[in-house]
Formats: structure tokens, sequence, C-alpha cells
């Protein structure tokens, strides 16, 4: 493993942390989308089901647990914290997920690297990690609010994915016959997505804080 | 498509 793929890891891991804990200190998930963290605990519970077929190391089984359980905690309070769960924007998250999910489930049988049930899922939850944070960013065009979503949040969830391409870019040049086509083309998207969402991020921080400002 | 991938990323 190089230094890119664990940094990459380290950010995704911490911005998952560091959205529970602004969840947890603030009691608040004002401006977070539901539907966004749904559709990522579909794509970790997808990739993942090779826990109990397959065992790469410890890390990678630890990290998969992590990343699983994380994402249903976010869940969990955003449904049922009974604080928590009265500051969901709920008439303002209404993208619709099924536009999302059922292109990437005929994509995923259509291109694939072999036609058996855990590949295909696993083909799914590359696809559907690729625009899943869209309903997120849907909800912070409407709502504005910057408030919950910190700059380290979406801070992170970027350099996240910086920092995969930089891994593929390694492994590519020190690995001989390192290829995987889907996770590029998808992950390329996924950065391409998450630019968008930063630059909405950055409009919607100078706009609050215009707003803010004495007159 | 050659075969499986090895999937070693999360």
């Amino acid at each position: 493993m190089n230094i890119f793929r664990f940094a990459g890891d380290m950010t995704h891991l911490c911005s998952i942390v560091v959205l529970l804990l602004k969840i947890e200190a603030t009691k608040s998930c004002a401006g977070v989308s539901l539907r966004t963290q749904e559709l990522y605990a579909v794509v970790f519970v997808s990739r993942y089901l090779d826990l109990f077929f397959t065992f790469i190391s410890v890390y990678n089984t630890v990290m998969k647990v992590f990343f699983i359980t994380s994402s249903f905690c976010i869940i969990w309070y955003m449904r049922h914290h009974r604080i928590v769960s009265q500051t969901y924007d709920r008439e303002q998250d209404t993208f619709r997920v099924a536009f999302l999910v059922v292109p990437c489930i005929f994509l995923a049988l259509l291109v694939n690297h072999e036609f058996s049930m855990v590949e295909v899922l696993w083909t799914f939850s590359i696809y559907l990690e690729s625009v899943a944070i869209l309903p997120q960013l849907i909800l912070l065009q409407r709502t504005f609010n910057v408030d919950t979503l910190t700059s380290n949040y979406v801070f992170l969830l970027g350099a996240y994915r910086a920092l995969y391409i930089l891994n593929w870019l390694y492994r590519y040049f020190t690995e001989p016959g390192y290829s995987q086509w889907i996770v590029w083309s998808s992950g390329t998207l996924q950065t391409a997505i998450y630019c968008d969402f930063f630059y909405y991020y950055v409009v919607s921080w100078r706009k609050n804080e215009r707003l803010s400002l004495p007159s | 498509v050659r075969g499986v991938a090895k999937h070693d990323e999360l």
C-alpha cells in the first residue's frame, strides 16, 4: 500500500468521523442529506460482501467494518435520534434516488469484469458511489446551509478522492499489469462531482458570510 | 474482459 492510498483512506475515514462528531456535538443534522447517507450505506454493504469470502488484510477488514457501521450510525441518528431527527430537512431532501440506483444496476449488469453475483454487486457499488453525493449537492443548492456541513467535512471528502487518483497513478507506474478501467472512470466522474460540490460550498459560504455581516 | 480484478482497495 502506498502513501496516497493510505492518506486517502484516512481522509475518507476522518470525513465520516467529522460528520458524526458534528451531529453528536450540535444535536443537528440540518443540511445533511439522508438520501446520500443511505446511498453510501448501500454502496458499502454491496461492495464489502467479500468480507465473507476473501481476506485481504486486517487493515482491510477493520476499515470495511468501520465504513459499514459508521454509515448505519449516521442513518440511525438522522432517522431515530429524538432530537437530531427533528432537525432533518425532509421537505428539501427529495432527490429521487431511483434515478441513480436503477441506471447503476443496469450498467453493472452490462459492464463488469465477470458476470457473477458478488462481482456485479461490487461493480454496482462502484457506479453508485460515483453519483451518491448528488442528493447532498441538490440539498445544499436548495438550502444554502453551510452550518452543519463544515469546511472540514467537504475538504476531507474532496481530499479523499484526489488522493485516490494519485494512488491509481502511482500504482499504474509501479505495478506491472495494474489496470482497472471501471474504478478509474467511475472515480474520475466522482471527483468531478465533488469539485462541483466544493464550488457550491464556497458560493454558499461566501453568501452566508455576506448575510451575517452587520450592515 | 479478462477475469475478476483483485479488489484490494476500499
